[in-house]
């Protein structure tokens, strides 16, 4: 699943 | 991208815009806390370093931007341009206290010991704490303004959007991320009270006054 390291968060 | 993370953000964004206003408006910074504008300097620097390494969106890249900017602005009209009107006497919180615990901890609870992402976790566990100062220095003076108190609510609310979505994003992504849940929960809770006071008295048209 979509997990670190996808940081899209501000 | 969700209901609750985009109102997050924008109540993220309303924060910064009334503390500038308040700022600009009254040409006084009295009743804020400079060490916490430092600290969400800080945490904003550290955080946004992947500007330059990723692109995720225009909206994401624009946000980052404008966080990065407007809170060196509130530091340069705090301590250069309305420096006269700073509360230093009261604004006295060691932000060691708080940048040292907090770079340890990052050191020793990560996802990987790179540098990028050392900074990050210390982003997200400074941000945690970085109101601090501010709520120290209402329970020194015993009052906040109404509009001090109208800009910790925005920013308490972002908080707690954050925590919604993080649960949206749980359940309908199967995303979680586990560093940033914790530090935003911790984050919220040291609102709460300030949360309790804020529907208590400053929506009744009460000014912000703590209990002797």
């Amino acid at each position: 699943h979509p997990h670190y390291p996808f940081k899209d968060e501000l | 991208m969700n209901i609750f993370r985009l109102l997050g953000d924008l109540s993220h964004l309303l924060a910064i815009i009334i503390l500038l206003l308040k700022i600009w408006k009254t040409r006084s910074c009295a009743g804020i806390s400079g060490k916490s504008q430092i600290l969400f300097a800080i945490v904003y620097t550290t955080r946004y370093l992947d500007l330059l390494t990723t692109y995720i969106s225009a909206y994401n890249t624009f946000m980052k931007i404008i966080f990065i900017a407007t809170s060196y602005t509130t530091v340069f009209l705090m301590y250069v341009k309305f420096k006269a009107t700073y509360d230093h006497n009261h604004d006295t919180f060691r932000i060691e206290f708080l940048i040292l615990p907090t770079s340890l901890l990052a050191l020793l609870i990560n996802h990987e010991f790179t540098i990028i992402e050392i900074l990050w976790t210390f982003s997200i566990y400074l941000e945690s704490v970085a109101i601090l100062p501010q709520l120290f220095l209402v329970s020194k003076t015993g009052e906040a303004e109404s509009i001090t108190s109208h800009y910790l609510f925005a920013l308490g609310c972002y908080r707690g959007l954050y925590l919604l979505n993080w649960v949206y994003r749980y359940y309908a992504e199967n995303y979680y991320e586990l560093i940033a849940i914790v530090a935003g929960l911790v984050q919220t809770i040291l609102y709460c009270d300030f949360f309790y006071l804020y529907i208590t008295k400053v929506l009744k048209g009460k000014k912000l006054q703590l209990p002797a």
